[in-house]
């Protein structure tokens, strides 16, 4: 594993541990996206599947029961926990993520490493974690007051995707064979889509001003 | 194998 790739996981631990702390201490989830939240439980249900058929490491087993439980259970917070769901923004949160499925579904049927049952199924959850992010975004940039959590929350998911990126360029050149053209697609297209996002991030960092995106 | 490689990540 390179330092990318560990880098990569490392802020996408911390970004899951920042939403995290933001629920369980602040027992709040103000301009967080359970549409969003949502998709990404999808995203690692249909992805770790592989968890019951390949053992590849004992840190990617427990990375991925991190990630499966922690989507999971922060779902379950956002819609039942008593005090945490009044802080959800249900009137602003209203990104139609349903039919963000449909044609990722269609799209991993037509375009997938093998045509089995898990193979469409984990370049589904790629195609979806792709887009996955875009109700957080709207849900951004409708909110007038972004707390500092919730910037930092997608900040290092952004991180994440392209620490990932130059993992793959990194892995690419020092690996024999290592060519994955479904993943690489997908995630270049869903780190583009942080990058707005991180102009206005920087743009308010640098200037010392709260962050605000323009509506 | 091929198909292993891309499942080592997250």
């Amino acid at each position: 594993m390179n330092i990318f790739r560990l880098a990569g996981d490392m802020t996408h631990l911390f970004s899951v541990l920042v939403l995290l702390l933001k629920i369980h201490t602040i027992k709040s989830c103000a301009g967080i996206s359970l549409k969003t939240q949502e998709l990404y439980a999808i995203v690692f249900t249909t992805r770790y599947l592989d968890l019951f058929t390949t053992y590849i490491s004992l840190y990617n087993t427990i990375m991925k029961l991190i990630f499966l439980g922690s989507s999971i259970s922060i779902v379950w917070y956002m819609r039942h926990h008593k005090v945490v769901r009044r802080s959800y923004d249900k009137d602003q949160d209203t990104f139609r993520h349903y039919l963000l499925m449909l044609p990722c579904l269609l799209l991993a049927l037509l375009i997938n490493e093998k045509f089995t049952f898990l193979e469409v199924m984990w370049a589904f959850s790629l195609y979806l974690e792709a887009v996955a992010i875009l109700p957080q975004l709207v849900l951004l940039q409708r909110t007038r007051n972004i707390d500092n959590l919730t910037g930092q929350y997608v900040l290092l998911l952004g991180a994440y995707r392209a620490l990932y990126v130059l993992n793959w360029i990194y892995r690419y050149f020092t690996e024999e064979n290592y060519v994955h053209w479904i993943t690489w697609v997908s995630g270049i297209v869903q780190t583009l889509l942080y990058a707005d996002f991180f102009y206005y991030y920087f743009q308010s960092w640098k200037n010392n001003v709260k962050l605000q995106l323009p509506a | 194998p091929k198909d292993q490689a891309a499942k080592d990540e997250l």
